[in-house]
């Protein structure tokens, strides 16, 4: 990533187009709409607020300007540069954006060659708030145009994106309006012009699950850090165990390479041998290297000697250096190193006492515990024993997804609160660090 | 790869210069790149935009040099002073 050099002390941002594109078939109204569009991209995750005004005071005023227009960015003409913005630290220019009139902007439309005016924005925009250019190749602060990026009305940024601005500003503690469409937008959003009868491309974010009553699909401790996997997204939770974010991330964004139809995973583990992440959906298992799927996959579970049917969960066990597999009733070891069953399996569970057979997923944690998950409970069984450990299960919500009391109906064990240090009253999100 | 012509050389020089990989032309001595420096630049730049890095001006290269594209540089740009050193 360039060097991104310094961010806005202050949080609410004024803007304003000060100059529209000249013969261009996109109206006044709609170029400030996609305007407004592409800085909600940012303000819905980060502590941003960005408000259009009419004066030459602007924070951000934006132009529409061609060939040389008295900075050190002369447009070039159709093609070639399309636009840039200046970082919050510019002396003359800070916040400010400029497109090339020259170029074709297009909203929502089948032109392959025109210019979509709101995946620049977005781009732009996120310089304008201290962003540099990145390669990683989903990024949208990369440099180099990649076409539209579908409906600006259900648009959200790709999760590296996410972290590298709330690395910058922090989370922003109200979850974010585009989630959820019922949250009351705080003013009258500006109107987009009909999307063609051809549907955008991206899905109706209405499946987003709700930390606090989920039930997961598949925990895992990944380089240190939680994941809990939930349909087609998961949370995170930082090796301090602080949640990210109270909103999850799209799992096929950040988790590159895994089929668009795959609806959710059944398990997921980090292989001790390699470190590399296995995830598994029915009879099929998928090896990411960090999180990119390696070449080759899925593959069938047989490679594991594992029947058909899938696995409800997939665990390492450190304490000797086995995985472990769970399905129904039964359960199998795996032999990461050698890559084979041992032998003698599968075997009748529960393997600890005190934990069910039946199992969501598990997980051994930083503290050198393990940890099962069922349902909205988890237990816990300190290393070494076989045995869950007394006054569990817990709530999964509350103690691992910063969420209030279990709600009526969730049964939770002893009197002993979740884990040390955990206060129990207000959520204790913590920003992303790394 | 075939070798690029001048004016294909020309205007990948003036393109990593504009997008931080070269250090900006000298208007006073014009812009000496040694061989290794343009092949490092270039390597940069492939590696940025997620292409192979030859270090060479290969076709991909240059197809890449003509995609419209964000004004603002990948990197930094090069300080001279550090180059002179």
């Amino acid at each position: 990533q360039a060097q991104a050099p310094t961010k806005w002390s202050k949080r609410n941002l004024s803007w304003r187009v000060r100059t529209f594109p000249r013969d261009s078939p996109l109206g006044r109204d709609t170029v400030r709409a996609l305007m407004y569009y592409a800085l909600k991209v940012w303000s819905d995750i980060a502590p941003l607020n960005f408000h259009e005004v009419a004066g030459s005071t602007a924070d951000l005023q934006i132009d529409f300007s061609r060939a040389e227009h008295n900075d050190r960015y002369p447009f070039d003409g159709p093609g070639g540069t399309v636009a840039h913005a200046f970082f919050p630290g510019d002396r003359h220019a800070a916040g400010d954006a400029h497109f090339d009139d020259d170029e074709a902007w297009t909203f929502r439309s089948a032109d392959a060659h025109g210019m979509d005016l709101f995946a620049v924005a977005v781009h732009e925009f996120g310089h304008a708030i201290g962003l540099g250019h990145v390669a990683a190749t989903g990024s949208i602060m990369q440099p180099y145009y990649q076409g539209p990026v579908g409906d600006p009305l259900r648009y959200g940024l790709p999760y590296e994106d996410r972290v590298r601005v709330w690395q910058l500003y922090g989370v922003r503690d109200s979850v974010s309006p585009t989630a959820q469409p019922d949250t009351p937008e705080p003013e009258e959003p500006p109107p987009l012009p009909e999307p063609p009868d051809n549907r955008s491309s991206t899905a109706p974010q209405r499946d987003v699950p709700h930390r606090c009553s989920a039930h997961f699909d598949a925990v895992a401790q990944i380089r240190g850090e939680a994941f809990f996997f939930k349909g087609r997204y998961f949370w995170r939770l930082t090796r301090d165990r602080h949640l990210v974010s109270l909103q999850p991330a799209q799992m096929h964004r950040f988790w590159r390479g895994l089929p668009r139809h795959l609806d959710g995973v059944d398990a997921v583990y980090e292989r001790t041998s390699d470190h590399k992440i296995v995830f598994f959906r029915g009879d099929r298992y998928w090896v990411f290297k960090d999180n990119n799927v390696e070449e080759g996959y899925p593959r069938p579970i047989s490679d594991f000697s594992l029947p058909p049917g899938g696995v409800d969960a997939a665990f390492a066990w450190a304490h000797n250096d086995r995985t472990y597999f769970f399905k129904d009733q039964l359960y199998w070891r795996y032999d990461d190193h050698t890559r084979s069953m041992d032998p003698g399996y599968p075997a009748q569970g529960p393997l600890w006492r005190g934990v069910p057979s039946r199992l969501d997923d598990a997980m051994r944690w930083s503290d050198g515990a393990s940890y099962f998950f069922r349902g909205r409970e988890y237990w816990k069984v300190l290393d070494g024993e076989l045995e869950a450990a007394a006054g569990y299960p817990q709530s999964t919500a509350r103690d691992w997804l910063v969420c209030g009391e279990p709600r009526a109906g969730v049964s939770v064990g002893g009197a002993q609160g979740g884990p040390q240090g955990r206060t129990q009253d207000g959520p204790a999100v913590c920003s992303c660090s790394a | 790869a075939p070798a690029p012509r001048a004016e294909e050389l020309s205007l990948g020089m003036e393109w990593l210069s504009r997008f931080g990989y070269l250090p900006a032309a000298d208007p006073a001595t014009g812009q000496l790149q040694t061989q290794e420096e343009l092949s490092k630049a270039i390597s940069a730049m492939q590696q940025f935009g997620g292409l192979e890095a030859t270090g060479v001006l290969d076709p991909a290269t240059l197809a890449l040099m003509r995609t419209p594209r964000c004004s603002l540089p990948d990197l930094p740009p090069v300080a001279r002073s550090r180059r002179r050193r």
